[in-house]
């Protein structure tokens, strides 16, 4: 797991024998192994399991940034994601790394709320401390619907609605800014907690404070990415408890009623009836990009190709 | 009389930049950078010899330093053949904590050379 080859460690320190100060060979080169780390923003180097997929989302970052418009599948770029593209270029500009996150799954479920809310919960505590963020975005993939293209407008449109939880009603005990993994203990504590409710307390009491923060009427005859700025509460996220989003889908003037097909059409669960699920869910499942500044001389702005 | 040929010293190069193609491979860094797979780098190499030509991109204290080497070569060197210029690269790769990261780190590739 050392960033420099066994090869390459042995000829450095062959070299810093040579040079002939007091300090270790060894201790030279692992101070300039520190340095290769610092220059790339790492406390240590990555080791990703082999078949860890890439998100296209990603690929297709990269590639707008490279200032590749080819289209068509390729090996290492795949064709443009519909609806996405580089951010406008005052956010481009501006910042010089891109992250994404996925959501936690385990935390989609929030006891208290009906079961087409969604709730999103990214873990963005590894945002590194010198890095200033300047936008975020929430990804959400969604299919077109084959039957609904028949469909006469009013009856093709969804709405999607992005709530930011605020509160729990028993913040201490559902924090979970800290959900690297749910002991035991807290999972016993959780339980005790959910009993009494379901024994004194009424559905609303369970209920989480929700403010609504992105509502967009969609079409769903047509497959794109709805792109969402969650700027100000990923912000919030970095200084405060990170509770999450909600997200709901409702048919067009009915709140009320959850919108069918809404597993298949927006990506916000994992189908277990395709057999293509897991691969497909991790480049269609919802994505938080992060664009953050760490104070070098570069952006994220799209590259013009010279000619050589 | 017999002409002797003139025999010709063979021409050092000067200061230039020189092909260098970083492939991730080599360094066994290809498990966590997704792309590219290398990139251009480049390097200076050369001599920075007396007349510094226009290309050299020289300062006044590389002349200078020229001027100081060539009165006694014992109290200075000629100048260094260094990059000028030099260019970022954008790289995806996957981080320690698994997230993937779209970064553009500077300095990584030259542009120019010339003798400081």
């Amino acid at each position: 797991s050392a960033m420099i080859p066994e090869i390459g460690r042995n000829n450095l320190i062959e070299q810093a024998a040579k040079y002939g100060t007091n300090t270790r060979e060894d201790e030279i080169v692992n101070e300039f192994e520190k340095k290769l780390l610092n220059m790339f923003g790492l406390t240590r180097r990555p080791t990703p399991n082999e078949d860890m997929p890439i998100p296209r989302i990603m690929q297709h970052l990269y590639k707008a940034h490279m200032g590749d418009t080819s289209d068509g599948p390729h090996d290492l770029y795949p064709g443009w994601e519909p609806g996405f593209d580089l951010p406008s270029d005052d956010i481009a500009s501006t910042v010089n790394t891109a992250r994404s996150f996925h959501h936690k799954d385990e935390f989609e479920r929030i006891e208290g709320l009906p079961d087409h809310h969604i709730r999103l919960l990214f873990n963005i505590s590894t945002l590194p401390p010198n890095e200033n963020l300047k936008y975020a975005e929430l990804l959400l993939h969604r299919e077109e619907i084959k039957q609904h293209v028949s469909l006469p407008d009013e009856d093709r449109m969804q709405r999607i609605n992005i709530y930011e939880v605020i509160k729990f009603p028993d913040d201490d005990v559902t924090d979970t800014s800290s959900f690297d993994d749910v002991t035991e203990e807290q999972n016993r504590i959780l339980e005790i907690v959910n009993k009494r409710r379901n024994k004194f307390g009424s559905q609303k009491m369970r209920e989480p404070i929700t403010r609504l923060v992105a509502t967009r009427l969609v079409d769903t005859s047509n497959t794109t990415w709805e792109r969402f700025d969650v700027s100000a509460e990923t912000q919030k996220w970095l200084k405060d408890k990170n509770h999450g989003l909600v997200v709901e889908i409702v048919r067009d003037g009915d709140e009320s009623t959850p919108a069918p097909d809404v597993t298949s059409h927006v990506r916000l669960r994992r189908d277990v009836r395709n057999e293509n699920e897991p691969r497909e869910w991790h480049h269609k499942r919802p994505l938080l990009l992060t664009y953050t500044h760490d104070g070098k001389e570069t952006n994220l702005s799209r590259r013009s190709r010279k000619k050589r | 009389k017999a002409h002797r040929k003139k025999e010709r010293k063979p021409r050092r190069k000067s200061c230039q930049r020189q092909d260098l193609y970083v492939d991730f491979s080599d360094v066994n860094w290809d498990d966590w950078i997704v792309a590219p797979h290398g990139y251009h780098a480049f390097y200076c190499n050369g001599e920075c010899p007396f007349p510094l030509a226009e290309y050299m991109n020289a300062t006044n204290h590389a002349i200078v330093q020229t001027l100081v080497n060539s009165v006694d070569p014992s109290l200075t060197p000629k100048p260094c053949c260094v990059p000028t210029e030099l260019s970022p690269i954008a790289m995806l790769y996957v981080d320690e904590c698994e997230l993937v990261v779209l970064k553009t780190y500077q300095q990584m590739a030259v542009e120019g050379c010339g003798c400081r």
